[in-house]
């Protein structure tokens, strides 16, 4: 029996002479965490659905990528979290947009999908939902970090010259998408 | 924006998203990562797919869906559809970003059309392969 898992951290503007060593080297090492993380459930004859749920929560507990802790930042200095979870063999799916204070926002988009006759949550509904599913929550200023607090005020200043500016999503990314 | 999708012993495709959205968005601004179809779709007769990039692009073409379509309804591999959603249909509308992918055979596909993505993949008897840059 075959067994795969695919991941990803994001794409966008990664340039290599952006990156140093050091940091190369640290989203490598988790990316392959996360990979081992996975593949270990499926080689051990557990589930694709758990293998994308510890692959993904390794992901959201890193602050290197835009999820979970060190997710980017609104413009009221927040973080708002979304996911998504599919089963592929009887389109079984829940998803979760705008928490808020859930840890691991996987973790609540899986308990809409299993423990909902919904599709999708939003905003406080879904904070509330994931109490009530007795998921691990956590201080909205968990998620926060310098470094996305910084790019944060950096759009800023540019929105003060140029006018309402969200920032691209991603590593690196320096372009930027006018609403 | 990060994502996994995997195919376990039993034949099951599952695909998952997770993400921040975009810095200094407003007015409770959602992408696709939360949306079936659009950011996350997954059907064992298909494909699983998770995608990364702006949001608003890959809501407009559904595009997890569609790459699952093209295999149903033409036939396409895994690759085929998802070369033609990213690199043609993506592009030509002025949307950047990417998708992974695993089919029910377990061939795996990283496409974007940006300079990078954080991306990796492991599968029977292969070992962990990781990349960063295209």
């Amino acid at each position: 029996k075959k067994i795969a898992i695919v991941i990803h951290g994001g794409a966008g503007v990664i340039k290599r002479e952006n990156m140093t060593p050091e940091k190369d080297k640290a989203y490598r090492e988790k990316l392959d965490e996360a990979l081992n993380a996975g593949y270990s459930i499926l080689e051990n004859g557990g589930t694709s659905e758990e293998a994308v749920i510890s692959a993904i929560m390794i992901l959201e507990n890193s602050p290197l990528f835009n999820a979970g802790k060190g997710a980017v930042l609104t413009h009221n200095e927040e973080c708002e979290l979304d996911a998504s979870i599919m089963f592929g063999k009887n389109l079984n799916a829940g998803a979760v947009a705008g928490v808020k204070t859930v840890k691991n926002p996987i973790l609540a988009a899986q308990a809409v999908m299993h423990n909902s006759k919904h599709v999708m949550l939003s905003g406080k509904g879904a904070d509330t939902f994931a109490e009530e599913q007795n998921l691990e929550l956590v201080e909205a200023n968990y998620f926060i970090t310098e470094r996305r607090h910084k790019s944060l005020l950096k759009a800023k200043e540019l929105e003060q010259s140029q006018g309402y500016i969200e920032r691209g999503n991603d590593e690196g990314n320096n372009n930027f998408k006018y609403g | 924006t990060v994502g996994a999708v995997a195919l376990d012993q039993s034949g099951n495709i599952v695909a998952g998203t997770s993400t921040g959205g975009m810095t200094n968005k407003k007015y409770g601004r959602v992408g696709d990562s939360p949306i079936i179809g659009a950011g996350t779709y997954a059907n064992n007769n298909t494909c699983g797919i998770s995608c990364t990039g702006h949001g608003e692009y890959f809501i407009r073409l559904g595009v997890a869906k569609d790459v699952s379509d093209q295999m149903k309804y033409q036939n396409k591999s895994i690759e085929e559809a998802s070369e033609h959603t990213i690199q043609d249909q993506l592009t030509e509308i002025g949307g950047t970003g990417g998708l992974v992918g695993l089919d029910k055979d377990g061939n795996i596909v990283m496409e974007f059309n940006t300079p990078g993505m954080f991306r990796g993949y492991k599968k029977t008897k292969e070992t962990t392969v990781v990349k960063i840059y295209k």
